[in-house]
């Protein structure tokens, strides 16, 4: 089973 | 003050029907060069990435930074209301609550005039940072919506493969499953896939469907985009958008629970 990653987890805020 | 004047409103046009479907409300950031947005979709998956040169618009001034606080849905409307060709002037004031479109016909016999509140958007504005890709994919952007189509029919998600043989799009779904895979061919001849694949590594990543077909309403805007892919990463698909400036998505993957 796969889960979404949010995007924020790689670009730095 | 800020104005900018675009030959055709179709550029226009086609940059909101690129973007409006995965964000509501967005800052458009002028500045002397150009004007730039960056806004993620309301789950915080995707990150969309505009950026117009002012130096290669018809005519553009921007003495003051400014973010233009636009509801997309209002815009695009607004847009509707001009032809594909009409000379597109937007502009607005140094502390303006309002943006200004005006629309000139291509005999300039008709001249339309319209004003759109602006809003106050609390947006967060991500460091992307540069990024040496495994693989990236050059292709059709006809056939990459296609494909991107044609597996939705069969599965919530993709497997996208880039090795030296080519690239590889994979769905699974309840019903069954499909595979798309083109074949790295530098031939020219008529009818070929026509795609370039740069890598220095092979990947496999899954994506989210749904966002990949948010993505492929940027088609209009060139006829090839770019997929570029490394391992446990967002991909990036970029459209550019002639000498004007490019739509830059990233999706971040699936991954193992």
């Amino acid at each position: 089973k796969k889960k979404q990653a949010s995007i924020a987890n790689f670009f730095k805020k | 003050m800020f104005e900018a004047t675009f030959n055709q409103a179709s550029i226009l046009k086609q940059v909101l029907e690129a973007t409006k479907d995965l964000v509501n409300d967005a800052n458009w950031d002028c500045s002397a060069e150009g004007i730039a947005l960056q806004a993620m979709d309301s789950s915080h998956v995707s990150l969309v990435s505009l950026s117009l040169r002012g130096d290669e618009l018809a005519s553009y001034r921007c003495e003051n930074q400014i973010s233009l606080g636009i509801n997309m849905n209002t815009m695009t409307k607004i847009l509707k209301c001009a032809e594909n060709n009409d000379r597109t002037i937007i502009r607005a004031d140094d502390d303006a609550d309002v943006m200004v479109f005006v629309f000139e016909s291509e005999g300039r016999d008709k001249t339309s005039k319209y004003e759109m509140k602006l809003m106050d958007i609390d947006s967060e504005h991500l460091g992307i940072p540069e990024q040496e890709y495994s693989a990236t994919v050059q292709m059709s952007s006809k056939e990459f919506s296609r494909i991107v189509r044609d597996l939705s029919t069969i599965g919530e998600n993709v497997e996208i493969t880039v090795d030296k043989e080519g690239i590889t799009f994979g769905a699974k779904g309840e019903s069954g499953s499909g595979t798309v895979s083109l074949k790295s061919n530098p031939s020219v001849d008529e009818g070929s896939s026509n795609i370039t694949i740069d890598l220095t590594d092979s990947v496999k990543l899954n994506f989210a469907l749904r966002y990949l077909t948010f993505f492929t309403k940027a088609a209009p805007l060139s006829d090839n985009v770019s997929l570029s892919l490394s391992a446990d990463v967002p991909l990036m698909v970029e459209y550019a958008i002639g000498d004007v400036g490019f739509i830059r998505y990233y999706l971040a993957p699936k991954i193992d629970d």
